[in-house]
């Protein structure tokens, strides 16, 4: 119940609508998107039950390690009801020509992968907002000072989603180890992403804020 | 951790 309140509303993109569409454009307003993103993410982490209790120095290892999981996983949640398509917002809905001018495609296919294992499972707004907490408690950051307490916010998360499955959806006894089965591929897709991004930085050609960028930084 | 400072700045902030 807590992880529902905390989700955050979704944001938009705005795209300039007086800058004609090239790959710049959209990088530039996918870039600018992500930074917003990454603003309203922190503040839903201090929601975590549990995460503000970690240190601070363990608040910002596990965000430096998750952030683009996170950000992915809300793209892919917003992209359920549509085919192929990714909605990165609500006004920025890319489809597969989109991804190829924005040069993207392979990210967005990946992207499009979890999309359709999601919808396979029919995935509901509860289980999204656990796993979403799980995966930033499990980002596998090398920094953590308190192990212990980490693995107890682990586990905290992860009882949270075998109680509601439980309840929930008796019809399948594995549906949260299905679930839980289904981040390798985040993991995978977010790593693709970073290093994507990380490649457009050094190009020089997109300008990105401060907050992705400290954060494309840490991931690099 | 000095390079991290916005990430810093809006944990620390009480929002």
């Amino acid at each position: 119940s807590l992880l529902l309140v905390a989700e955050p509303e979704s944001i938009f993109a705005m795209p300039d609508p007086t800058v004609p569409d090239s790959d710049i454009k959209a990088l530039t307003t996918l870039c600018d998107l992500a930074d917003r993103e990454l603003v309203v993410n922190i503040g839903w982490a201090k929601h975590i039950p549990g995460f503000p209790l970690l240190s601070l120095a363990d608040q910002m290892s596990l965000l430096q390690s998750g952030w683009m999981e996170i950000l992915i996983l809300r793209v892919v949640f917003r992209s359920l009801a549509l085919e192929d398509k990714l909605v990165y917002a609500e006004d920025y809905i890319m489809d597969e020509e989109q991804s190829k001018l924005a040069g993207v495609l392979d990210l967005n296919n990946t992207i499009l992968q979890l999309v359709k294992k999601y919808k396979a499972m029919r995935i509901d707004k509860e289980e999204f907002v656990v796993l979403k907490a799980i995966s930033l408690a499990n980002s596998d950051s090398m920094q953590i000072e308190d192990v212990d307490a980490v693995q107890s916010l682990q586990d905290v998360l992860h009882g949270a989603l075998q109680d509601y499955e439980s309840a929930q959806h008796t019809e399948d006894p594995r549906r949260a180890g299905k679930l839980i089965m289904t981040l390798p591929l985040l993991r995978q897709t977010a790593a693709r992403a970073v290093q994507h991004f990380c490649s457009i930085k050094q190009d020089g050609r997109v300008p990105m804020h401060k907050l992705f960028l400290e954060l494309l930084e840490a991931r690099a | 951790k000095e390079k991290h400072k916005i990430l810093h700045r809006l944990l620390q902030n009480s929002t």
